[in-house]
């Protein structure tokens, strides 16, 4: 990794690969410079286990998504941030991955408050709490905090 | 500083105070489309001086305040405010206990609210920094932006990376 | 509609609003030429039940799919292709839309087959014929066949 | 035109023969992510004409041929021929059977062939425009798309719609 990534980068680049391997059980990923000299960047470069390094365009819906999550968490671990929102990131995930996904958000919960908005099974099993949200026929929202048991029975999990 | 209830009126579709608590580790929201899933994330997103409507689904601020439906009114003001816990003292400011809220009338008036007292903009901003909150772009994440961490420029990526740092 | 739609378009339009309309169950959708005079164009106005006017960004992400495929069945109804695949277009969909949705599909059946690409239970439970894709460690692809009552119970349906 | 089979054999991550058997109605495809689903339907596209590859998400069109893995060595031919009954005459040629078929080397040649014999790229267009199958924006619909069909600039969406007239 080139001498110009700030500290910082360089520990995001650490951990990215860490997580990457966790979550795709295997496979490596790194960020590096840009390859153009005329803008200082950052490519990312992930091969999912087994396969052989190509660009991201030619991973798949949910290596793409799993990739993200990666360095998204990556930065969260070296720049904890007090909370995070994620809205349906977990939409392209399979079913394995989003167990691998959940997990892997269960590691920063020391440090990190997950409000995860979501309609996958999986993600709701992995939840410490829940909110159903709904909207009555006026268009107006409303909230109803769900005990976990019950919301799992409701989500037929 | 640890999250612990929103407090929300008037913004968007949550035409009626709605309080919720937050626990720590994971909270999973969920719901049917369309029932104000997102809405609730952006109104944290909000409350924490996001100042650009685009990032709300708006065009201007003034829609970010309860519309009406086929069978309510609209409502004059949003409001939402966020209670803290801050005794890691991660906001630089002598309190343990924070609420960081915000409002905002049709006419355009707004005002930011630190434990009850008006502040500045600029205040608000300061305060959040210092905890990792203002304008942090890792704290609300969409499915547009799952793609757009990988699709950025690359130039750009840096700079959201460096911004972390 | 402005005399300006085509037969086409205004055969579109008619079927958009129906199609939005058993998706939403309720609600109301058409076509309209763009109000900017230099762009000839087409607008999409639609708006779900028991809610106002508003523009499409306002829409939430499951609504927004939802209309999008209102969209494009009335486009199949009126110019009916052979075949139509669709790669995980019922991601943000929550249950009782992917019902609605697979519902939807059916109606089109009789012009059109559909070969859907997803991860959702329900879109399974409605299809005629499944197939499994899964890759081996070698990074390459095989396609397993598999009868409907099996798939069912892999996919825990 | 009622799609019958498609094989597929050093497309992408099918490097070996894959035959499907299409039924009327709804087929699902299931399975992993990265185990091909979304190459399936690519496979399909790209037989029917497709010139542009980037809706095959590649940059140029060597990279549809099954380019090895860590234990596999690359292939030199890409082949995808679709079994079609034509009983309907939806494609304009007298034949109650088609079989579509499309090549492409890694020296870039590529050939187009109907029931076995070459014919040109031309051709083959305008057979299947017959059957509303070139270029038609709405046979291969992705989750990019549901959005881009509500978010085209209203100038492309009546051109799109237009197309299909
Ligand atoms: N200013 C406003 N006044 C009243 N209602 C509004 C206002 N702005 C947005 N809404 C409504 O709130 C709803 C948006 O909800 P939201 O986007 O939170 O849905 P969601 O629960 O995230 O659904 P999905 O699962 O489809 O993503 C929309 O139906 C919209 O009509
Ligand atoms: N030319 C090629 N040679 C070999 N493998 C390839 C080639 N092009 C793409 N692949 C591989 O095929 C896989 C793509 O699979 P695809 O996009 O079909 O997954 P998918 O089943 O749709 O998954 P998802 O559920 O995540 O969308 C990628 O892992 C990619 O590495
Ligand atoms: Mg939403
Ligand atoms: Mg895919």
């Amino acid at each position: 990794i080139a001498e110009q990534f700030s500290t910082t980068l360089q520990a995001v680049d650490h951990e990215f690969g860490i997580f990457f391997q966790r979550l795709f059980n295997g496979g490596e990923a790194r960020l590096r410079t840009s390859v153009d000299p005329e803008e200082a960047g950052i490519d990312i470069v992930a091969r999912p286990p087994g396969k052989r390094i190509g660009s991201l365009t030619q991973l798949s819906g949910g290596e793409r998504a799993l990739t993200a999550v990666a360095l998204l968490l990556a930065i969260l671990r070296v720049r904890p941030a007090p909370f995070c929102v994620l809205d349906e990131v977990d939409a392209a995930l399979d079913e394995r991955n989003v167990g691998r996904f959940t997990e892997a958000l269960r590691e920063l919960t020391d440090r990190t408050q997950f409000i995860v908005i979501t309609h996958n099974r999986g993600t709701i099993e992995a939840a410490d709490t829940m909110y159903g949200v709904s909207m009555d026929e006026g268009g107006v929202s409303k909230v109803i905090s769900m005990k976990l048991s019950e919301a799992r029975r409701a989500a037929g999990a | 500083a640890v999250l612990r209830t929103a407090t929300i009126v008037g913004f968007k579709s949550f035409m009626n105070k709605t309080t919720i608590e937050f626990a720590p580790g994971i909270t999973a929201i969920i719901g049917p489309n369309g029932s104000g899933k997102s809405v609730l994330g952006e109104s944290i997103r909000w409350v924490l001086a996001e100042t650009n409507p685009r990032h709300l689904r708006a065009k201007k601020s003034e829609e970010l305040i309860f519309g009406g439906s086929e069978t309510r009114r609209s409502l004059g003001m949003a409001e939402v405010v966020l209670h803290v816990d801050n005794s890691s003292q991660r906001l630089p400011i002598d309190f343990t206990e924070v609420e960081i809220g915000r409002r905002i009338y049709r006419d355009g008036a707004s005002e930011y609210l630190v434990n009850g007292a008006r502040v500045r903009l600029r205040d608000m901003e300061e305060l959040l920094a210092g905890a990792n909150l203002a304008d942090n772009p890792f704290t609300f994440i969409g499915q547009g932006l799952v793609d757009q961490v990988l699709a950025l420029r690359p130039s750009d990526r840096r700079l959201v990376i460096e911004e972390a740092a």
